[in-house]
């Protein structure tokens, strides 16, 4: 138009990022530190003129040229009814995968699981974690949904630091047919036998452990376009 | 924003990096760009006579051309083009509360020549 002064056009910009348009984040969702461990790498070796392969992320051993990191959407079941039988926590996690941006292949799918330090030093000494597939989304309303395979189930001793799991089946699930969404059925348990505190004290333990909960879905894709075919130096 | 001048003794209309900060703070993109801050872009510009054509990191082409220029004033000049360039990567959230890090090829000028 007439006039009209040569502003820095953030739209093209935006859009040459592939960015419809600039995000309006409320708030800052915590960012793992492997992410920063990346991108610092890549800053250090951009500033020292290194060459890079960034088709490969060598911090996590699989090929990719774009990594996102999907919130937990899902929410937890039977709330009300005090824990029974060692069950502490019951959730369904739900990720959009719908939002993977790149085109391309799918070659790393990590659920880590952050049960918040304090949690822990209640709930000692063990607790089990057992994740699922869910078979059927309609069954959400009741309290138990039908469940399909089994993916892990892991006692973890005392204190230690987010749990990760490889959902390599969900990877070749999407690769295959472009799943929409993911959802997993997570319960947590207390191993009864060697728990020795009043079960007034592990209610409160474990609805600590329902505020602190943290669940995050890392997904890296390989877009062929922009990855020639193991690039990567031998 | 433009940076450092150019090395001393370095002719200053000869083809060569212009150094050039692309700064997400002031275009405002802070809020939603974790890491980096901002990116050195850099730019190539600068004359490409006939004797800059016989440097290292020119062309063998840009060579003939600037000779056809000299014989043919009608033949347009070697010009100023990037010779090296680097990626950088993008780590931001979006607004469905995505962390993503992605990378960008070809992104920052490193070395220019005729």
């Amino acid at each position: 138009a007439w006039g009209q002064t040569s502003e820095f056009q953030d739209y093209d910009f935006l859009q040459f990022l592939g960015l419809e348009k600039a995000p309006s984040p409320h708030r800052f969702q915590p960012v793992p530190r492997i992410l920063r461990k990346i991108i610092r790498a890549r800053e250090d070796a951009a500033a020292s003129g290194a060459s890079q392969d960034l088709c490969y992320v060598k911090e996590l051993g699989v090929r990719g040229n774009l990594l996102q990191l999907l919130p937990d959407q899902g929410f937890f079941l039977n709330t009300q009814k005090p824990p029974q039988d060692g069950s502490c926590l019951q959730k369904v996690l739900y990720f959009n995968l719908s939002a993977i941006q790149e085109k391309g292949k799918l070659t790393l799918a990590q659920l880590t699981l952050d049960l918040g330090p304090r949690s822990y030093y209640h709930l000692r000494p063990e607790l089990v974690v057992a994740l699922s597939m869910v078979k059927d989304r309609g069954a959400w309303g009741r309290s138990h949904p039908a469940l399909g395979r089994l993916l892990t189930q892991l006692s973890v001793p005392g204190p230690q630091g987010p749990l990760q799991f490889n959902l390599q089946g969900v990877a070749k699930d999407w690769n295959r047919n472009r799943l929409k969404n993911l959802d997993l059925y997570l319960e947590i348990l207390v191993k009864e036998d060697r728990y020795s505190g009043v079960n007034v004290q592990r209610e409160n333990a474990c609805d600590r452990l329902v505020r602190s909960l943290h669940a995050s879905l890392l997904v890296a894709t390989l877009n062929p376009k922009r990855c020639h075919p193991s690039s990567r130096k031998r | 924003r433009a940076a450092i001048p150019v090395p001393k003794g370095f002719c200053r209309n000869l083809c060569h990096r212009h150094q050039l900060f692309i700064s997400f703070q002031d275009l405002g993109w802070h809020k939603w760009v974790i890491a980096p801050k901002g990116f050195m872009a850099n730019y190539c510009h600068g004359d490409c006579p006939f004797s800059m054509t016989t440097y290292s990191n020119s062309s063998n082409y840009a060579f003939m051309q600037a000779l056809m220029h000299r014989v043919d004033p009608k033949v347009p000049k070697a010009v100023c083009v990037p010779t090296k360039l680097s990626p950088i990567s993008m780590l931001y959230q979006d607004s469905d509360k995505n962390v993503i890090l992605r990378h960008y090829e070809d992104m920052v000028v490193d070395e220019c020549g005729c």
